[in-house]
C-alpha cells in the first residue's frame, strides 16, 4: 500500500509540473510531501508559481489562477491513473478567455486517452466538442435535449 | 471501455424520456442557466450508485424524481439507464455493451439493474471495482467545485492520491 | 431593536418579491419568518420560483438560478437601505447570456441610488459600466492600470 | 456621499502606485486571470478597516505587502488611500471631500488617517457607524460568494436583515 501510494505520488509529481507549464505557458509548480517518513499519514504540498510570480500561498492566487491549478492537478491524475471518462460541469467558468482556450486545446489531446463530456457557457470550449447537445425548456419546468452542429452555437446560446 | 449513451426518464426536470449519445472524444452540454445540464450530471452519479440526496442537492432521495412543472404533474418514478462500450473488456463481464440501470418510486421501493437484470448496489460496485469509475472518484466534478481539488487541508488531498493508486 | 427589525424585515420582503420577478421576467418568489413569535432569533425562510416551475427546495435550484436570487437579495436589502457604494466581484459568472444583460440592466437603474465597482469578464456586463478600467500585468507579477473607452472592450479582453 | 478614488502602492500585486477614479454611477473593471482586479477590492476591505488575514486570502497581515516578482524586490510598506465625495454631509466630519488612509510595515507598524492626520481603527469606524460601510456590510461581495448570501441556514440569513435594518 505505502509503496504504491508513493510510486504513484512520484509519478504525478512529475506530470503536474510538465502540465501546469504547459496550461500556464511558463511558470512552475511543485508537489511535495509533507512528511516522507510517514506515508500512510502524510500531506500533500502544492507550491504553484504562475509566469513572472514570486512563489506564493496557494490562497493568494486568484479565482482564475486557482481553477487552472486544480485543472493541472485534475489532468496529471488522469494521465497516471486515467478513468474511462470525465464529467466536468462549467469547470471553465472563473476562467479568462486565453485560459479557457488553453484548457479546451489540452481537453482535446487528451481525449485521446479518455472520454469528456463537458458542461459550459464558453464558446471556447464548445469549440473543441466533437458533438454539442443544446438543453432546453421550451415546455417550462421540463427540460429537452436538441442536437446541434458545432457551428450552430452562435444563435443557440441567446 | 466509454459511455456511448444514457436515458433519463423521471429524473429531475426530465418528465419526457430523453436519450444523449455520447462521442468517444469530447461531447458538450450547453444551454440557458436553470435547463437542466447539471441534472444530467447528478444522473450520471445516481445511476453508479450515489447514496447521498445531499450530493444530488436534495434534501430526501425523493428529490430526484419529477416533482411537476406549471403545467405537469409529478411523476411517481424516475429511471436512468447508462449504456458503456465494453469492447476492450474493461468490465469484468462477457458482454460487449454493458447497460446499467436504476429505479426508485415515490414509495421508496429502488433497484439497480446489469443489462435488464435486476441486481444488488454490491454488484455494480463489484463491476465498476478496478475501473476508477464510482461515485466517489474525482472524475465527476461538480459545478464550482474545481477550486475544492485543491483544498485547504494538505491532507484531505491525499485522498486523491489514494485513488489514483 | 424587534421593531425595527420586523418593519425591514416586511420591507424586504416587498422588494424581493418584486425584483426576482424582474429579474427572472416571471415567477414568483416570498421570504418568511419562521416563527414570527420570537423576533429576536427567527430565521428566515427563502422561497423562490423560477418561471414555469414548481416551487422548490432552494438547493435544487441551478447555479445560475441561485447566482439570480442571491441578487435579487441584495439588490432588495439595497433598495431599503442603500449602502453608499458596492463592489461586485464576478457576481455574474454563473449567468448565461441573457441573464447577465438582465442583470446589467437592473445595475443600471440601481445605479441612480447607489454606486456600483463590478469586476467581470462578461460583456453584457461592461456594456453597462460608465467608465472601464483595465487591470494588467505587462510587466509579470507588477498590476498596472489602463482606463478603456467602453468600445475599445472587444480587443482588450483577448 | 459615494467613492471618488483609491491609491494603492505596495498593497498585494500593486508595487507600483495606482489610482483608481471611481464613477458615481457604474465603474467597470476588467482584465485576464491574475491581472490584479480581487486585489482591488480587497484594498477596498482593507483600508476601511478589515482585520482578518484571512478574509484577504492571505495567512498574515504581512500577506498584505508586495512580495516581489521576477524581476523586483519585495517592498517594506503596503498603503491605501480612499477618497470620498461627502459634499452631501453623509460623514459625520466638516469637510466636502474625506480621504481614508491605512499604512502597514513588514515590521508589523500599521496606522490609520483622516484627511491626512493619525487616528484609531475606532474613529474609522465612527465615521461609518451609521453608512451601512464598513467591513462586514453585505456591500463588497468577494469572487465566488454570490451564493453564500442565500445560505444554507435560515438563522444566518437574518443577519443580512439585522445589518440593514
Ligand atoms: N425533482 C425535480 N423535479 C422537477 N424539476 C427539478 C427537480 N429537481 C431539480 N429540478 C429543476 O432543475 C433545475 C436545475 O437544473 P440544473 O441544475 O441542471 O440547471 P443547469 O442547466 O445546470 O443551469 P446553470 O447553467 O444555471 O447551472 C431547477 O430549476 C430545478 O427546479
Ligand atoms: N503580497 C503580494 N505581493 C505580490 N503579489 C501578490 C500579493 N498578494 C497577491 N498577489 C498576486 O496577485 C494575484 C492575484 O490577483 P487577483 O486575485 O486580484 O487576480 P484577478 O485579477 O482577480 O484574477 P481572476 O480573474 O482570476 O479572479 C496573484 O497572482 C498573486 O500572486
Ligand atoms: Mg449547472
Ligand atoms: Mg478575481
Amino acid at each position: 500500500m505505502e509503496e504504491k501510494f508513493l510510486e504513484t505520488f512520484n509519478q504525478v509529481k512529475v506530470e503536474f509540473e510538465k502540465i501546469f507549464t504547459d496550461l500556464f505557458e511558463g511558470g512552475q509548480a511543485q508537489l511535495a510531501l509533507e512528511d516522507e517518513d510517514d506515508l500512510l499519514e502524510t500531506g500533500i504540498e502544492i507550491n504553484a508559481q504562475p509566469p513572472g510570480k514570486k512563489l506564493q500561498k496557494l490562497s493568494l492566487m486568484s479565482g482564475g489562477e486557482k481553477a487552472l491549478t486544480a485543472t493541472a492537478l485534475i489532468f496529471s491524475l488522469l494521465k497516471v491513473n486515467p478513468s474511462p471518462f470525465y464529467v466536468l460541469d462549467e469547470l471553465d467558468a472563473p476562467l479568462d478567455d486565453a485560459n479557457v482556450n488553453r484548457f479546451a486545446n489540452y481537453l482535446n489531446q487528451l481525449s485521446e486517452i479518455a472520454q469528456f463530456i463537458v458542461i459550459t457557457h464558453r464558446k471556447g470550449t464548445m469549440a473543441a466538442a466533437n458533438a454539442l447537445y443544446g438543453v432546453t425548456m421550451q415546455e417550462s419546468g421540463v427540460s429537452q435535449l436538441l442536437s446541434l452542429k458545432v457551428d450552430e452555437v452562435g444563435d443557440y446560446e441567446e | 471501455m466509454f459511455l456511448k449513451s444514457i436515458t433519463i426518464k423521471g429524473f429531475k426536470s426530465f418528465a419526457d424520456r430523453v436519450k444523449v449519445d455520447f462521442e468517444p472524444a469530447i461531447t458538450g452540454i450547453i444551454g440557458p442557466n436553470g435547463s437542466g445540464k447539471s441534472n444530467i450530471s447528478d444522473a450520471i452519479r445516481w445511476v453508479l450508485g450515489e447514496q447521498s440526496a445531499k450530493t444530488l442537492r436534495g434534501g430526501k432521495m425523493e428529490d430526484v424524481i419529477f416533482a411537476g412543472s406549471g403545467k405537469r404533474r409529478a411523476l411517481g418514478l424516475a429511471e436512468v439507464t447508462l449504456t458503456l462500450d465494453n469492447r476492450d473488456g474493461a468490465l469484468p463481464i462477457d458482454y460487449k455493451e454493458v447497460i446499467i440501470g436504476r429505479r426508485v418510486t415515490r414509495s421508496g421501493e429502488s433497484d439497480y439493474l446489469i443489462n435488464n437484470n435486476t441486481c444488488r448496489l454490491k454488484d455494480i460496485k463489484e463491476l465498476f471495482m478496478d475501473t476508477g469509475i464510482g461515485k466517489d472518484a474525482y472524475s465527476i466534478i461538480g459545478q464550482g467545485k474545481v477550486e475544492a481539488i485543491l483544498s485547504e487541508n494538505s491532507v484531505d488531498r491525499r485522498e486523491l492520491f489514494e485513488e489514483a493508486a
